[in-house]
């Protein structure tokens, strides 16, 4: 869960 | 989203495409580091496999498309439709020195210790770096067509408006990603130089041109 909250970013 | 992440994201859109349109218009790579550009597409493979399993918004996967085909592209251009033109006389940067150091700082460096955390650390130092080729390629050579100016000038800024981003992030979100500031501090950082020739000579008219 926490992979794709943080890596929003390009 | 907040403007400093929109600007950051539209000047390296602008960066890529300035590149694309310039091989294109003039038929030729001339001056352009093929090196740089396989190190940006893997940069990009290696950190956008996440499109598979990971949806974010339709932006962030048309965005992730958009620059996995526009460098596999580049790379098509240079190495092949216009190889006549590539200059790889002066492209003569050895890639594992950059390949190598990030993929052990990605070992050291991540956030869990699984393939796709390792392969987005990874990409994210090898970013960092993967642009050392063309400015070396620069140097040996003296100069860059205006046109390469004007996209070292939009890849540069585009890490640079994200350090503007992480920074209001981290005061209205709390949002840290120490990762990727750090790498995309000194990937900001290598652009100085150029930054500084670039506003001081493509900016008044001039050519850049490096002294020996």
């Amino acid at each position: 869960f926490w992979r794709t909250a943080l890596h929003d970013e390009l | 989203m907040n403007l400093f992440r929109l600007m950051g994201d539209v000047s390296h859109v602008l960066a890529v495409f300035i590149l694309l349109a310039k091989i294109w218009r003039t038929r030729s790579a001339a001056g352009i580091s093929g090196r740089s550009q396989i190190l940006f597409t893997i940069v990009y493979l290696a950190r956008y496999m996440d499109l598979f399993f990971s949806f974010i918004s339709l932006y962030n996967t048309v965005m992730k498309l958009l620059f996995i085909s526009a460098s596999c592209a580049t790379v098509y251009l240079i190495y092949f439709k216009f190889r006549a033109t590539y200059d790889g006389n002066h492209d003569t940067f050895r890639i594992e020195f950059v390949l190598v150091p990030s993929l052990l700082l990605a070992f050291i460096f991540h956030y869990s210790m699984s393939f796709f955390e390792l392969a987005w650390s990874f990409s994210i130092f090898l970013e960092a770096v993967a642009i050392l080729p063309q400015l070396f390629m620069v140097t040996k050579t003296g100069e860059a067509e205006n046109i390469t100016s004007h996209y070292l000038f939009a890849l540069g800024s585009y890490r640079a408006l994200y350090i503007l981003n992480w920074i209001y992030r981290y005061y209205t979100e709390g949002h840290f990603d120490p990762i990727a500031v750090c790498a995309g501090i000194v990937q900001t950082i290598l652009y100085c130089d150029f930054f500084y020739l670039y506003v001081t000579k493509v900016l008044q008219g001039r050519k850049l041109q490096v002294l020996p």
